[in-house]
């Protein structure tokens, strides 16, 4: 463990946290999308199987039970609890077009094929396009509420953080993960012309982000 | 290539 890669997991918890209790508090997920966290949650299932086949540390047990727990809870929220205020007009991201290439990816390219690694490398694959229908309803809707733009700064922040941790990792220990630095790195660069908009507008302390 | 290793980053 190192001072990028604890940063960016808490980073990380940070994002998840400011967008339940902004959901939780305004009673309301509009201007959210539903399918970008449904992704998220598949994400952490088909990453986090091993919490039953390996222990690697109470720390590492610990915050993939509270990701699990948190990225249901959110779509229990959204789906369920305020589904009506739930803007599935401009969620309109066809996922399937995500879902395919990511799943006939993860067939090719995997360090072994068994259903854990090739479903490792599949979360692998998915979390870096899964934020992609809820910036793909931001520019339908031209606007973003502020603390929606905080949580996508802060999970952009956790991404950048891990490239800081890799690039770490590769000095002191030698450790290079080709699948997820590769998919890691195109994460961050979607994030990239968010992170613009997002020093450029929201920091002037206006209350929304309105796309140019 | 870290294939197999063990997986411990979240």
């Amino acid at each position: 463990m190192n001072v990028f890669r604890l940063a960016g997991d808490v980073s990380h918890l940070v994002a998840i946290i400011i967008l339940l209790l902004k959901i939780w508090r305004s009673r309301s997920c509009a201007g959210i999308s539903g399918k970008s966290q449904l992704l998220f949650a598949l994400v952490f299932t088909t990453r986090y199987l091993d919490l039953f086949t390996v222990y690697i540390s109470a720390y590492n047990t610990i915050m993939k039970v509270v990701f699990l727990a948190l990225s249901y809870a959110t779509v229990y929220l959204i789906y369920m609890r305020f589904r009506n205020t739930y803007d599935s007009e401009n969620d309109s991201f066809r996922v399937e077009f995500l879902l395919v290439p990511v799943i006939g990816l993860s067939f090719l390219e995997h360090y072994a094929f068994t259903p854990m690694e090739v479903l490792w490398t599949f979360s692998i694959f998915l979390e870096a396009v899964a934020i992609m229908p809820q910036l793909f309803m931001i520019t339908k809707t031209g606007e973003a509420e502020s603390i929606t733009t905080h949580y996508l700064f802060f999970l952009g922040l956790y991404r950048a953080l891990y490239i800081a941790n890799w690039v770490w990792r590769y000095h002191t220990e030698g450790f290079f993960d080709q699948i997820a630095v590769v998919s890691g790195v195109v994460q961050t660069i979607f994030y990239c012309d968010f992170f613009y908009l997002y020093v450029t507008k929201v920091v002037q302390g206006r209350s929304k982000m309105s796309l140019p | 290539q870290e294939d197999g290793a063990v997986k411990d980053e979240l």
